[in-house]
């Protein structure tokens, strides 16, 4: 049930009118002491974002650039804020890179600029903002939303990390691969009880949650397809990490389980219709180190071979691999020091860092594409469950 | 379309830094 009185929805201009000294009630109701899984899971997307944008219409509509300057600031902080206070919540933190994103397109899908305004209705051009120009508080919005993008990311990684070496290296999904251990490794003891283990449908899971929740806040697709493109970075680095780091991940048959763990990460970005965000990619040293250990590794012809193929592993990670490289059964050898250095002199050309582990802390930098809504902002009605009856819409 | 020509005035913001200093929550977030 709408708060106001009804009208005609042609009589709305889409601003919401506000007394000064509702505006701390208004952030705290409305940003503070919202809990995304409770009364904001039955709102549209960006709600939070169209009304504090439509308040600041009417700020605008007056012509109090101390109102609008005011309300910028009180929106600003108290997304900081709550942030502070539920940073590590993946749900808060989503809801509020969505929500930052929405109030900056519409910013720029009203701001009169004809550059944003292309795919408005001509009742969207009317709605732009009539008194000031709103340029620089764009800049501090989009400053906030990549703040808010990199709380999410490490958020996701806290989430994500623990269960990347268990459910790409360690359990094993493939039957009858290797059911023989390499001779003289022991199983590595894990810390977490068998029962615990995560396996790659964990994996699988969790990014179908993160998926589902950024659906769900209505999170713009180009933007979910960056995040998703980091989950994938973080699984290849620290999985890639770990097998340089594990003799007892060094093995064919631990080669062909990680093709058939990236195989299935690669099902699941189709399934959601992510192929083209570059995430696939990310994972390529991975994929190559896995060939790696299935290739043979004999040959000058072999090294060659070797050496075309591993364009994303660095010498020295391809000269780990094959140092740690363990058979498991009689048909297979160690590979021996003349095929190393035989690598080795073929790639000394090669222009790269020596590094051996991958940056598991890198972070793409993110962009905020325009994406401009075809919402009228006349038809928004508020929900009474938010307590926002002290707003007159107008 | 707007009624007139007038340009908009362009409102100077702070920073993300500088907001954070004016504490709209001082008396909530002070002990």
């Amino acid at each position: 049930r709408p708060v106001n009185i009804p009208r005609r929805e042609k009589d709305f201009q889409g601003m919401l009118e506000y007394k000064k000294e509702d505006e701390l009630k208004l952030v705290k109701n409305l940003i503070l002491e919202l809990k995304p899984r409770g009364v904001a899971v039955n709102l549209i997307p960006g709600l939070p974002a169209y009304i504090l944008f439509m308040c600041l219409r009417h700020a605008d509509y007056v012509n109090d650039d101390q109102r609008v300057r005011s309300l910028l600031t009180c929106t600003i902080n108290s997304i900081k804020k709550i942030l502070k206070k539920r940073g590590d919540d993946f749900e808060t933190v989503s809801f509020w890179l969505s929500n930052t994103c929405r109030f900056l397109h519409c910013l720029k899908q009203y701001s009169g600029d004809d550059q944003f305004m292309k795919h408005n209705s001509t009742k969207q051009n009317d709605h732009c903002l009539s008194n000031f120009d709103l340029a620089e508080y764009r800049q501090v919005l989009s400053d906030l939303a990549i703040q808010i993008y990199q709380q999410l990311i490490k958020c996701m990684e806290n989430i994500l990390q623990p269960m990347i070496v268990s459910g790409m290296l360690e359990h094993e999904t493939i039957q009858g691969v290797s059911g023989v251990k390499p001779t003289g490794l022991r199983k590595r003891t894990s810390s977490i009880a068998d029962e615990g283990t995560y396996t790659l449908e964990s994996i699988l899971r969790q990014l179908s949650a993160f998926h589902s929740i950024m659906c769900q806040h209505g999170t713009d697709p180009e933007l979910i397809k960056q995040v998703v493109k980091q989950q994938f970075y973080i699984i290849g680095a620290v999985t890639l990490n770990n097998l340089l780091l594990r003799k007892d991940m060094c093995s064919w048959s631990k080669g062909m389980q990680i093709r058939y763990n990236v195989s299935q990460l690669e099902e699941w970005l189709r399934e959601k219709n992510l192929m083209n965000c570059g995430a696939k990619e990310t994972l390529e040293p991975l994929i190559q180190a896995a060939q790696l250990l299935q290739v043979k590794k004999k040959t000058d012809e072999d090294a060659e071979a070797i050496c075309s193929m591993c364009k994303a592993l660095s010498t020295a990670q391809i000269v780990k691999v094959l140092n740690l490289y363990t058979p498991l059964n009689e048909f297979e050898e160690r590979v021996s020091v003349t095929f190393i250095r035989t690598i080795q002199t073929r790639l000394r050309d090669r222009m790269e860092s020596p590094q051996l582990l991958m940056d598991t802390k890198m972070i793409y930098p993110v962009t905020f594409p325009f994406n401009p809504s075809s919402l009228a902002l006349e038809t928004i009605q508020i929900p009474t469950s938010l307590n926002l009856n002290f707003l007159t819409r107008v | 379309p707007r009624p007139s020509s007038r340009p908009r005035v362009l409102l100077k913001a702070p920073t993300l830094q500088e907001m954070e200093e004016m504490n709209i929550f001082e008396e909530e977030d002070s002990p």
